[in-house]
């Protein structure tokens, strides 16, 4: 069964998408075939990926609320061994169409729980915000990675986002771990970044990841070409620091 | 009575709140005493200020729920001029806790409608979701002020907040308007800010402020210290970006 991975966090803006749509375009390029489901109503990881939904085409919002199967929103990418669930705007009229329903925390884990047996990484995008969609994501993955900016308001909204992951193992994902906190743009120049670096290490200790994925313009650029950064520039400095994740990641993840 | 601009942009860490406070503080420092209303359960505007609330002091969520009036909700910031409604934790539950109340939507205009002869500007933090908190926002404004990074994710989403902007007015606001575009860490020696900067320009015109702020990390520190930048650091170039762009709102939005 594939291993399910969540991108979180909910301060806004600190590369959810860029690690999601990254890190598994490198797990499939490592020829571990990965799933990126688009959780976010934004829909910046299909889009990044140059497969954003046309209309009337399922997405995540029809597989939550029932109306399609998993196999029927699988869409492949220009990357060999990734596919992609689309987000949708309409995924943000979930959170109030689900209110009353049943098990609306699980819908996630139940459609996952159908993935072909080619898949051994399923990546989990979320927007920014503790939400129903990253609720359904939290309770379908095994590990969370948590995406960080070494600056003031991400360190602040950590606490919020550490407090919503053990209220989903106390009530719904008993065995949810934390799979790391990596660092994101991050800039050893700056004494605000080594500071909050500094007391995430304390904190966190060894969950922090050894890469640190540092600012460049490649990633930024790469997505308004729909492509992931190892293939619009594998020689970038980005596309390396993606692709040591991702080994990262296979060690820590694939010993389970 | 005083002049409303929310600050709002769906797309996360585009720099809503560092637009918000330094905005508010650089009016204020213009002898134009300013409210800035915390609407984002993060609450970063109101910790970016010193301004958290403590436990069991009334916030937005006791003045949207009905439960407290504005005077008892404002509180003093380190600024002369310069006050806050906190924001806090429980705002996410109002998503779900007014969904079948009546004028859900109008709270924050009705309770703003109380707000004290001596302001002159009231500006509303949004949270990086077109929820209800930023349907509030919306509905209270008299003019909208887009933070945009220059970058494919943030263009990509101002589709989406221009047609909720639409459906506001249509429905709730009808002389809501577009205060302007603010350009946020924009960076001209890269191609793709550039490129992006000019299909802005392209679309919007006149309605993008002549004012650009860099990036500049003593923006990232000053709320570290629970400081808007003109008090941390007012020879900064972020400070200055922000004098200026509070010139610029005061010639557009008194000459209403
Ligand atoms: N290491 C990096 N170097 C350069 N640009 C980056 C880097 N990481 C992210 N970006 C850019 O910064 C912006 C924010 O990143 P991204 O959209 O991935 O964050 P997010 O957490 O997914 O945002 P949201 O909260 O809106 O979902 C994007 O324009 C992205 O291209
Ligand atoms: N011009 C700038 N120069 C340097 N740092 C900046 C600048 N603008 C914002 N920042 C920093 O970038 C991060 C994102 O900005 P901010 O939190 O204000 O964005 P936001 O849109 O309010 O985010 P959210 O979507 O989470 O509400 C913060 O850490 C902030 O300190
Ligand atoms: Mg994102
Ligand atoms: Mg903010």
């Amino acid at each position: 069964l594939p291993r399910i991975l969540a991108i979180s966090n909910q301060k806004g803006g600190v590369g959810k998408t860029t690690t999601a749509i990254n890190l598994a375009a490198s797990l499939a390029a490592a020829e571990l075939p990965t799933l990126l489901v688009d959780c976010d109503p934004q829909g910046n990881a299909s889009s990044g990926l140059g497969a954003a939904a046309a209309p009337g085409e399922p997405t995540l919002y029809q597989l939550l609320s029932g109306e399609a199967e998993l196999a029927q929103v699988l869409r492949p990418t220009a990357l060999e061994g990734l596919e992609v669930v689309a987000g949708s705007r309409d995924l943000v009229g979930l959170n109030l169409e689900l209110l009353g329903a049943e098990q609306r925390e699980e819908r996630l884990r139940q459609a996952l729980a159908q993935a072909p047996e080619r898949l051994r990484f399923i990546v989990l995008d979320c927007p920014p915000a503790l939400d129903l969609l990253t609720l359904n994501a939290l309770v379908a993955a095994h590990a969370v990675i948590i995406p960080m900016q070494c600056e003031y308001f991400a360190l602040e909204g950590l606490s919020q986002l550490l407090a919503t992951i053990q209220a989903v193992q106390a009530r719904w994902n008993p065995t949810l771990e934390i799979a790391g906190v990596v660092f994101n743009q991050f800039d050893e120049r700056t004494h605000l970044s080594r500071q909050v670096a500094n007391d995430l290490r304390a904190h966190f200790g060894a969950q922090i990841f050894r890469t640190t994925v540092p600012r460049n313009v490649r990633l930024a650029e790469a997505p308004s070409f729909g492509q992931p950064v190892l293939l619009y520039d594998v020689r970038s400095k980005g596309s390396e620091a993606f692709l040591q994740l991702a080994r990262e990641v296979i060690e820590r993840e694939l010993a389970q």
